[in-house]
């Protein structure tokens, strides 16, 4: 480097001949104009970070604030739950001690939702765990809605072409609460609950066939918890082509009952048919009258 | 570097806001759900 550019010893008696200090100036200007830059960026950081920060205390405020009425509407909701059915409550109470957790409930990340400030190395795992817990969340509904989901079975019932009633006799017995036309079919929809409802969540939706009006579509919704209806109250046996009918709205144990009532009395039948059979046998009577005769005598001689 | 810094506390600050904004739509559509229910 030269120096005497440095201290100023004006060596050269021409300083028009000097390109370096020129060159020299223009770097400190550049310098100065960076750092001017950066400072500029700098201080556009900082009012971007302040505006970041108070957007982020605003929004802790409000889920503060939607966290306390969320808060009081499940309390509120599950008061009016208690009233309505006491006993449902009592057996669903373990289930809620599991949920008391609100932050728990909602899937939120431990410690976010009372505001407080999270470390940036463990952002990804809470973020992981978050995720999780959501998926939790969504996949909970599923598991409890195919647990109640109703069975469904569609039954096919000959009908006469004239009979507008759209009544299915299954045995058993039915209210109507509803009929409605749909698009897909000219005739009407009618809409039947059972008549132990509501203690019994068994729905009944009739309809005459689109492609074949002789025929009767009867939609059954879930399994009735009672006992089923005696054979002869029951008109579809009756009817030839309709016993399938009542085959299939048996469901469990009331068509395990049915099994083993029909199994016992074939075993009756049977037994009382080997009885008469062989009473009528005069040359089995007398061999067992010889066999317990002789018997008889073994024992008196003993 | 303390511009370095500052982004980095700006980058963290948003991730921040940006599951803040998550969880607040989250609770709000559960709050409405539950409003729902109560309706």
């Amino acid at each position: 480097m030269d120096c005497s550019s440095f201290l100023d010893l004006n060596t050269n008696p021409f300083p028009e001949m000097l390109p370096k200090k020129e060159a020299s100036v223009s770097a400190s200007t550049h310098f100065k104009r960076k750092w001017l830059e950066q400072d500029e960026s700098a201080s556009e950081l900082r009012e971007e970070l302040n505006r970041v920060n108070s957007e982020n205390k605003k929004l802790n405020e409000m889920l503060a604030t939607v966290h306390e009425n969320y808060c009081a509407l499940r309390h509120q909701l599950e008061k009016l739950q208690s009233r309505q059915s006491p006993e449902i409550s009592q057996t669903e109470q373990p289930i809620k001690k599991r949920k008391q957790d609100p932050d728990e409930f909602l899937g939120f990340p431990i410690g976010l939702s009372s505001g407080k400030t999270e470390n940036s190395s463990s952002n990804d795992d809470q973020q992981q765990q978050y995720e999780q817990k959501n998926q939790l969340i969504s996949c909970k509904r599923p598991v409890t809605d195919s647990f109640n989901k109703a069975k469904v079975s569609t039954v096919y019932v000959p009908t006469d072409t004239s009979d507008t009633s759209l009544t299915v006799k299954d045995g058993y017995q039915w209210r109507k609460y509803g009929q409605k036309v749909t698009r897909d079919n000219p005739s009407p929809r009618a809409y039947f609950r059972c008549s132990f409802a509501p203690s019994c969540p068994v729905k009944k939706k009739v309809q005459r066939s689109a492609e074949d009006p002789s025929l009767l579509v009867a939609t059954y919704e879930g399994t009735h918890n009672h006992l089923g209806p005696n054979a002869s109250e029951c008109d579809a046996t009756s009817q030839g082509g309709s016993s399938t009918v009542t085959l299939d709205l048996v469901h469990g144990s009331h068509r395990l009952a049915l099994e083993k009532n029909e199994r016992n009395t074939m075993q009756d039948v049977l037994v009382q048919q080997m009885a008469s059979s062989l009473t009528k046998d005069s040359k089995f009577t007398a061999a067992l009258a010889a066999a317990i005769s002789g018997r008889l005598m073994e024992q008196s001689r003993t | 570097p303390p511009t370095n810094a500052l982004v980095e506390e700006l980058n963290r600050v948003s991730a921040e806001n940006k599951k803040l904004s998550e969880m607040l739509t989250l609770m709000y559509n559960n709050y409405n759900i539950l409003k729902k229910q109560l309706v």
